[in-house]
């Protein structure tokens, strides 16, 4: 691993957390004063009665407005921009969902399994229509997993900051570069864990959760491709540009 | 880059 002051660690540590708070889309406070407002019945209902290609468009919608705060995130992470563009692109495109999906647990509500979604609280019933139970329940229990293990928004900032500088991406051209970033990264995790006198096996915890973050995203692909093979019109011309570079 | 376009654009506007 790189030699690295504490000095140098504690400063990225408050480079990726300003960074997070900059661009985390909502404020804590906000989302608490929120959980109060869940759908009601008769707006439940009306999201299941939209045709399935108006409820995927509208989260298509949804998840690109998530990721491109999720790329100012990244665009403020010290040394993100002195990679090649290649990489900046590689990494964002591989990772910024799966950001998205970490923040997820900043705007879930644990007691009655809602997460914050087009103005209210909305368990997983609202995304009925989509036709991805499994896709849907996944991404509820990882955020109900990820609230288990009370990460500090800070930590949260620093975790999502190590899953977006992923260097076993592939198609990176200075893999190394991308791979002394993310020890950095993980160093200034672990150092602020040990600070906040968090046990050892948190951190283990959340490198499990890499493979699950993988799992979510390639299904997420493959839920997008089997739609696509049916509605291929609705995509090109009502998609978000963004969301079909990034998954296309 | 082509394929890339808005991602490129992204990364090139300034942090505001």
């Amino acid at each position: 691993s790189p030699t690295v002051s504490m000095d140098e660690l504690e400063h990225l540590a408050q480079n990726i957390s300003k960074s997070h708070m900059e661009t985390c889309q909502y404020l804590q406070e906000e989302l608490q004063q929120s959980t109060w407002q869940t759908f009601l019945q008769d707006e439940v209902e009306c999201y299941q009665s939209k045709p399935k290609e108006v409820m995927w468009q509208l989260c298509a919608v949804k998840i690109t407005e998530a990721i491109q705060y999720v790329v100012e995130f990244a665009k403020r992470i010290d040394g993100f921009m002195e990679l090649c563009q290649n990489d900046q692109i590689v990494l964002l495109k591989a990772g910024s969902l799966e950001v998205v999906f970490i923040r997820m647990c900043r705007a879930f509500d644990t007691q009655n399994n809602t997460v914050y979604f087009d103005g209210k609280y909305a368990g997983p019933e609202v995304f009925k229509v989509l036709g991805c139970d499994d896709l849907i329940t996944s991404a509820y229990d990882f955020a109900k997993s990820m609230c288990s293990l009370h990460l500090s928004e800070d930590e949260l900032a620093l975790f999502s900051a190590f899953i977006l500088l992923s260097s076993d991406r592939s198609w990176l051209q200075e893999k190394s570069k991308v791979e002394k970033l993310q020890q950095k990264t993980q160093l200034a995790l672990q150092h602020m864990l040990q600070k906040h006198q968090r046990g050892e096996e948190i951190l283990t915890k959340l490198i499990c959760k890499v493979s699950t973050l993988r799992g979510l995203c390639s299904r997420h692909t493959e839920t997008l491709s089997a739609f696509r093979a049916v509605y291929p019109d609705i995509v090109r011309a009502h998609f978000p540009p963004l969301y079909k570079e990034l998954f296309g | 880059k082509e394929k890339h376009k808005i991602l490129h654009q992204l990364l090139q506007n300034s942090t505001s």
